[in-house]
């Protein structure tokens, strides 16, 4: 690592380019974490066969597996130390940044992006981005995930558990809605990576210690479901939806993850509401 | 009761499964937002004038009138913009907890000057920063704001409960704690 921020209770290791590489727990143990951005090209079908569908509002079926961005921006990126809290603000693409928030008395990462409007007119392709996670933990395919909105359901790979299941379609047989987290677990090492969400979204592990969650979708192809139109929406300004949005990481052993996770999205779902007001004189009159 | 109702029945409105999973047609989905929009302004005069009931005196909220609402709250928070930050003013900030239980809050205020004081309700001085705000969130399209960077500070709450901050800017109490900010090479 180059260097290091300091969360409550682990620290975060960065390379050199301001890559997160690994959390670091207090009693020495690490994890690997790799962050990246990531696209699937959307599948166009050609909608006259029921099971050749193309990727649209009520389908997600990608064009083969997800792509990585080639970093072909120059720019550096920034890193911002205050007491206490260090940020990393980072450029993925033009259309791609992220910051990275580190704070001395908070217990997780928070990683706010900011993604589009997703290119599609010079090359006819809709894409769909993800945030994608790497991590050396052992899952052995497993993801947990709160698709029931109650309890985190356990997941497995390319398996369901009430019939044999033979999936065709890598990536969408196992996606699942992410309404508020997704977690995977090492239960050698009894370590659990928790990814928290504000809004629902797609989830995956589609590799052992991976998770991606799909953050921006943009498809140029109705998918013959019903609604009659691609998932196209062009903005304010004609040129495609900006969306911003946050994920906050847990990292902690098995038997805390619960507590921690729970506490902190009953939390972040009940975040306290500011108002303001003007005022003359001094706070003592105003109090 | 008139002014709650809307928000109540829209979100009755939005338990349809085409509002829930986004596979409604764009037109639609930008009706659900105008009426989403328009319930939560009914409710936010509910809210002030709630805040307004707990809180021992009757402060004038905004220009004058308790009942001014519509510059009280920033909706724009989400693309770092607020115009009432953003002023020159002195600002109370109050912040309401809906929660069971004491929480630590991290507020972070576009603002366009450096220097601030930050008071806790007791009157005492709260640590805060100023952070750059990344310069995608300035280009995002539909932004207007002239705010270059946020105020952030810690805010404890009490449960069910609110708390009001201080928010003060050039005065003479006031140290700017700048961050360092570098280029990563």
């Amino acid at each position: 690592a180059s260097f290091s921020a300091k969360a409550n209770s682990f620290d975060v290791m960065f390379d050199k380019t301001g890559q997160m590489t690994a959390i670091r727990l207090p009693g020495g143990q690490s994890v690997a974490v790799d962050q990246s951005f990531e696209y699937y090209r959307s599948l166009p079908g050609n909608n006259t066969a029921p099971q050749f569908r193309a990727s649209g509002a009520y389908v997600f079926r990608p064009d083969g597996p997800s792509k990585p961005y080639n970093n072909t921006d120059s720019e550096a990126p920034t890193l911002v130390q205050s007491p206490g809290l260090t940020e990393i603000h980072r450029r993925v693409n033009e259309y791609i940044s992220q910051v990275i928030r580190v704070a001395a008395d908070i217990d997780y990462i928070e990683l706010d992006y900011v993604c589009g409007p997703i290119p599609v007119l010079t090359d006819g392709v809709g894409k769909e981005i993800i945030i994608r996670f790497d991590t050396n933990l052992t899952t052995n395919g497993v993801l947990y995930t709160d698709s029931n909105g109650r309890q985190l359901l356990k997941r497995e790979r390319n398996r369901r558990p009430t019939w044999d299941m033979t999936v065709t379609e890598a990536q969408s047989g196992n996606y699942y809605p992410i309404n508020t987290r997704l977690a995977i677990r090492d239960e050698r090492q009894g370590l659990q990576f928790t990814v928290l969400n504000d809004r629902a979204q797609g989830g995956a592990s589609l590799t052992d210690g991976a998770v991606e969650l799909m953050v921006h979708r943009r498809t140029l192809y109705d998918d013959r479901f019903g609604v009659n139109e691609p998932l196209n929406e062009t903005g304010v300004d004609g040129q495609g939806l900006v969306i911003r949005g946050q994920l906050r990481l847990l990292l902690s052993s098995v038997e805390m993850a619960a507590e921690q996770h729970r506490e902190l999205a009953q939390r972040w779902y009940m975040e306290p509401m500011v108002t303001f007001a003007k005022y003359g004189g001094t706070p003592e009159e105003y109090l | 009761e008139g002014r709650v109702s809307a928000l109540r029945e829209w979100m009755g409105v939005m338990q349809h499964h085409d509002a829930v999973t986004g596979t409604e047609k764009q037109h639609v989905a930008n009706d659900y937002a105008l009426k989403l929009y328009k319930s939560v302004d009914k409710c936010r005069q509910v809210v002030a004038e709630g805040l307004n009931k707990l809180m021992v005196k009757q402060p004038q909220l905004w220009e004058g009138s308790p009942l001014v609402v519509d510059r009280l709250f920033c909706e724009n928070l989400n693309v770092s913009a607020c115009p009432v930050t953003e002023s020159d003013d002195s600002l109370a900030v109050t912040i309401y907890n809906p929660m069971g239980r004491t929480v630590s809050h991290t507020v972070r205020l576009p603002v366009v000057n450096k220097v601030f004081t930050v008071l806790d309700p007791l009157g005492k001085s709260v640590s805060s920063t100023i952070v750059p705000i990344p310069a995608p969130v300035l280009a995002i399209p539909g932004r207007q704001s002239k705010a270059r960077d946020e105020l952030v500070f810690e805010a404890v709450v009490p449960p069910v409960g609110f708390a009001t901050y201080f928010v003060r800017q050039n005065s003479p109490q006031s140290v700017p704690i700048e961050p360092i900010v570098r280029k990563i090479t």
